[in-house]
């Protein structure tokens, strides 16, 4: 895995630094680091003994400190300002530079991690590959936009096609209930015409026996 | 024939519903498949 | 606006280069050229006039001209390899580089256009902020991302709370149905035993007219 990130070092505000982290899998297991300023290039490495012994060091949980560096590192979680980086070129080595990043509290900053990182010969290589990450990141971040474009115009046809069918329901909901009403409405009344009509002939019936007994 | 017709409208309501035997879900819906437009 | 993009001219094919093109607004109005293999740089301006004379020469439709521009210089519509680039540093003047590009067609190519760069005498600063330019939009494309990828939780939700409903009203409805239909099978079942029992009286009542007639 690989991450580019822009720093402006608290010892070299106004110079706009590269710093590209590579690892393997978990940043716990180690990590290379190479430093740009567009023109020279430096690198070095973390090896996960060192993290280990920082952590021990700081006695802090190996885990958190691996999240500290994830945080500092590689941006992650949104950089508020809780952390800085020196760079310092005046060791005696002219070819080697001091390189360390630390996390500021309120009042205090304690250091997380520093490391000599060497002047690399042709930094035009090193350079060029880190812009070409650049580009392959933008390039796969496209893709991915493109990607949640297409599914968020698939959901929004379906979520329109599902508001029309839920529409239909409701209405045929209310359609059903009407016509199922006129239509009982109906056959009940045949029913109802039925017995004023029995109730019509009963009487007549019960009113002809009446007469006939009273005749007889 | 006009008795059948005349035995038929005494049992059965202009809908084929009779007006003596009890209905079920089945029948009444049966009944109600042939009323169509009611409005 | 500007794009980078990454080219390997036919003329260098084993190093890759980086082309940065920037205009306002339209790309017809004219754009700047930087070119950086990572070590040096090299810049130039192509002008309004430049592009209507190129399409002019080419008796190119100047619309269709720019549009063949986007395509070979910003990658517009995917870079199918039907364009080439050339870059020649052979000129007497060491400090100028031949920049062209052309379009290849099945056994024909033709040059879209060529201009001298100049190299850069602080390509540092120049590489510096196109590997800026590059973080940018990274960062832009993954805020982009999360607003996508948030919009598509949202519609996903959406989607899932309408289905519910859809399912609840088809439930609604089917039991409406048998509800009504219970209580209509109710309601004409009594009117179908009181027409039993008005035939039965009626049945009765004409029994006894026809006894009392006998007996009278």
């Amino acid at each position: 895995e690989m991450k580019v990130i822009r720093i402006h070092p608290v010892s070299d505000p106004h110079t706009t630094y590269f710093l590209q982290i590579s690892w393997q899998k978990d940043l716990g297991t180690g990590f290379e680091v190479v430093l740009s300023d567009g023109k020279a290039a430096w690198n070095g490495r973390v090896s996960k003994e060192e993290i280990s012994k920082e952590a021990a060091d700081m006695e802090m949980d190996l885990e958190k400190y691996v999240g500290e560096l994830r945080k500092v590192l590689l941006f992650e979680g949104g950089h508020a300002d809780t952390y800085n980086f020196h760079i310092s070129k005046e060791g005696m080595n002219k070819d080697y530079l001091q390189f360390s990043y630390e996390k500021n509290l309120k009042d205090v900053s304690f250091r997380l991690g520093s490391l000599m990182l060497q002047e690399v010969s042709s930094p035009a290589e090193i350079i060029s590959k880190l812009i070409s990450h650049c580009l392959d990141c933008m390039a796969g971040l496209e893709a991915k936009n493109e990607c949640l474009q297409r599914e968020n115009e698939t959901l929004l046809s379906d979520l329109n096609d599902i508001q029309g069918q839920l529409q239909k329901c409701v209405e045929a909901k209310e359609k059903l209930e009407n016509e199922l009403y006129q239509r009982f409405i109906l056959v009940l009344n045949e029913k109802k015409a039925k017995i004023r009509s029995l109730n019509k002939s009963l009487k007549e019936a019960e009113e002809m026996v009446k007469k006939s007994n009273q005749a007889r | 024939s006009p008795e059948t017709k005349e035995h038929f409208a005494c049992v059965y309501d202009c809908y084929g519903d009779s007006y003596t035997v009890d209905t079920d879900m089945v029948q009444l819906k049966e009944v109600f498949s042939r009323m169509n437009n009611v409005g």
